[in-house]
């Protein structure tokens, strides 16, 4: 994971996907 | 009998349209002499913000955000090249041979035979080729990117059931929007899905000759854009 770093960070960030 | 209730399959496809990102601009630096080296700084520093974008963009896809953080990560690192490339396909329809890697980055047959894209540009080209004679429609697109990301065949899945189940669920919405759209054409759904390897091809040859570039260091890459290109090699 360590080597993905930013790719992990952006899904973390808290977007609120909208549930169906 | 109860009324037919509304599909949910069917609001997957609305949903991608409202989840479409915005547009995002190449801007050039005007500081910076015209060369080779400045076309291709533009395009990995433009593929860098899109990435960013696109990563937002997958959280949307209704099913995606809860596959594990893990299954999410392999997906994206496999497919971003096919979802960056088919979003170009798409901006490019309205055009005549040339390639809207944004719009107001317009390339041109000698413009990427300077840049060292002419392989890559002839390749695009024969994908903006199919989708103009199938006259793909936006809702039809926005679908295929989502099943690109889903059907990206990483390596590393660890719930296959659970990708499988996301798979499905974009494979009926397309099914479903072609059957009530284009009853004229029964075979619509799978003449699109058979775009999909020639997409697939047309992201492997980018990624390699982006990574050429990367190792040969004369281009200043953005960390993101990096870390993607990486994790396909």
């Amino acid at each position: 994971k360590e080597k993905h770093k930013i790719l992990h960070q952006l899904l973390q960030n808290s977007t609120s996907p909208v549930d169906l | 009998l109860p009324p037919p209730t509304k599909k949910p399959l069917t609001k997957i496809v609305s949903h991608l349209l409202v989840a479409e990102p915005e547009k995002i601009y190449a801007m050039p630096d005007p500081t910076m002499p015209e060369s080779d080296i400045k076309a291709l700084t533009t395009l990995c520093d433009l593929a860098d913000r899109e990435l960013v974008v696109i990563i937002g963009w997958a959280k949307h896809i209704p099913g995606f955000s809860t596959l594990s953080l893990g299954d999410q990560m392999s997906l994206l690192q496999s497919a971003w090249m096919e979802i960056l490339i088919l979003s170009i396909v798409f901006r490019s329809l309205p055009y005549e041979d040339e390639l809207v890697y944004a719009e107001d980055y317009i390339m041109d047959e000698e413009h990427s035979r300077l840049t060292g894209l002419l392989d890559l540009y002839v390749s695009i080209l024969q994908l903006v080729r199919k989708y103009k004679k199938l006259k793909v429609e936006k809702e039809e697109f926005v679908t295929l990117k989502a099943i690109a990301l889903a059907n990206s065949d990483s390596m590393h899945i660890e719930d296959m059931e659970a990708v499988q189940k996301l798979q499905d669920a974009l494979h009926e919405a397309l099914q479903d929007y072609e059957s009530s759209q284009h009853q004229e054409d029964p075979r619509r759904a799978g003449k699109l899905l058979m775009t999909l390897p020639l997409l697939r091809q047309t992201a492997t040859k980018a990624v390699q000759h982006f990574y050429s570039i990367k190792v040969q260091g004369k281009v200043p890459m953005h960390k993101l854009f990096l870390e993607m290109l990486e994790a396909k090699v």
